[in-house]
């Protein structure tokens, strides 16, 4: 039975996409323990309309056809919308522009927050994880995502505007919790761009962990350039530089990840 | 009669609260060309539900009574909500994590795009200007702001993500100034967290100086820790650190913004 697992935050710009992108592609590519053998298979899911974890998998605007949209709104099966990605076992489900609309389409509808937990339904026991990216906004395509999943890793910047945000973020994280979907939990919060050598890291750190405690990942993701580069070749940093401290911090997540969840 | 600048872009974590907060405090402190004396009258309008803006000049979450929702939305009148900063000249009309609630309720109400500007009528000519923070999203906030803008400063960052996004941007601006405000005008991108030493810097700045020409501010803002500082303290940069490079080049773009939009 797949995890799906939400990546969320309507702060912009903390790292969402990143993390997605190349989590799930260090899910994939990772063995696990030695009896899993090699690779999982994980699906990426991009349900923000910028469209930028997909292009982070290689499929840019132009080579899009069917997009979560046809399948959200439309009358597309999800499955046919699902396609490889250049990381075996890594498969993505892409979206475009149109994704847009399905802010004004999806209002009218009866149960809308459920939509996408009822499209993966089918499917999720054939992927080890689902990850799925969010827009920067707590509106209905973030909450469909919440309501889809088991957990929800939390990246941030250790910066005042992005502490901010937390609390919000928290309180709509319960309210789903306890009205759409009652097993979803914090998987935790994963500080992205960490730069250990300024004061205001430190002062967010220790604010977020005396809040939330152990829900705080130990893995912290440096910042370092190849992670912004890899994007502009449509690869994960995993195939883009794999020996960067950005890829290897993503790899040493992924472990955490799974190690928790084994735990759940 | 002032001028109205709306700071957009969808793409999150690109400098948009952080280029309205300074801007504004930088251009209500100078004092422009000799001619005009000391200071001006500036009104910086948070028009994000996370309040960044709001919290960027003192008035975070539990200092604000009245916000621009109860404007927007209830029976009270834009004046109503508008308060004074600690910068002389600078005053703003905040946000609260009501306004969330704005995309849905004026979905239904006619002209919804131009609620905004309708509001502003009755003061613009109370301000010289009128600075508007946007959220990362295309959704009915941003145009809200944009048809009731002269101008768009577009903040972005030299990243791969950045670029994908801007075609999208440049192509709603367009769409309202053909349906909703014709007077609209893109005043020019800002190059937000200027790293000079990468070469992703150097590509992206070619490809966006290619495609939009001369609608590229000369001024850059370089990576400098005490913006992202400030707002911990709820000031513009130009009261918690005047003398840094972040606070100096906001100073610096605030001149060429009051250039450009003289030769207008
Ligand atoms: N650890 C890192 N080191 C360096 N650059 C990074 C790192 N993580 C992300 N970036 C870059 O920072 C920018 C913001 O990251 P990203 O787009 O993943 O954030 P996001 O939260 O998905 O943004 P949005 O809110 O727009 O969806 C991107 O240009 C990305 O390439
Ligand atoms: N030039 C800079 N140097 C250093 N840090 C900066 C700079 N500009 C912005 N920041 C920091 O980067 C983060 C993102 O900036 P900001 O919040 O202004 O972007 P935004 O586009 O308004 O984000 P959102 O899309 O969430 O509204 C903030 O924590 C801010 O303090
Ligand atoms: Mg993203
Ligand atoms: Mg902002």
């Amino acid at each position: 039975m797949g995890r799906i697992i939400a990546v969320a935050n309507q702060k912009g710009g903390v790292g969402k996409t990143t993390t997605a992108v190349n989590l799930a592609a260090s899910l994939a590519a990772g063995g696990g323990s030695a009896g899993e053998g090699g690779g999982r298979r994980v699906l990426l899911v991009d349900f923000d309309p910028q469209g930028n974890a997909s292009s982070g998998v290689g499929y840019s605007r132009g080579k899009v056809e069917l997009s979560v949209y046809d399948a959200l709104l439309g009358d597309v099966a999800f499955a046919d919308v699902i396609r490889p990605t250049e990381v075996r076992g890594l498969f993505v489900a892409p979206a475009t522009a149109d994704l847009y609309a399905a802010e004004l389409e999806l209002i009218a509808e009866a149960e809308r927050e459920g939509r996408l937990a009822r499209l993966l339904a089918p499917i999720v026991d054939r992927f080890d994880y689902i990850v799925i990216d969010c827009p920067p906004s707590l509106g209905i395509l973030t909450l469909n995502a919440l309501t889809a999943a088991d957990g929800v890793v939390v990246p941030m910047l250790c910066e005042y505007y992005s502490l901010e945000g937390l609390a919000a973020l928290v309180d709509t994280i319960e309210r789903v919790r306890r009205v759409l979907n009652p097993r979803l939990a914090i998987d935790g919060v994963l500080f992205c761009m960490y730069d250990p050598r300024t004061n205001l890291t430190h002062q967010v750190t220790e604010e977020v962990r005396a809040h939330l405690g152990a829900r705080v990942f130990e893995t912290v993701i440096p910042r370092n350039v190849r992670l912004a580069e890899a994007p502009s070749h449509g690869k994960p940093a995993l195939l883009y530089d794999a020996s960067s401290r950005g890829s290897m911090s993503y790899v040493q997540f992924a472990d955490e990840v799974v190690r928790r969840g084994a735990g759940a």
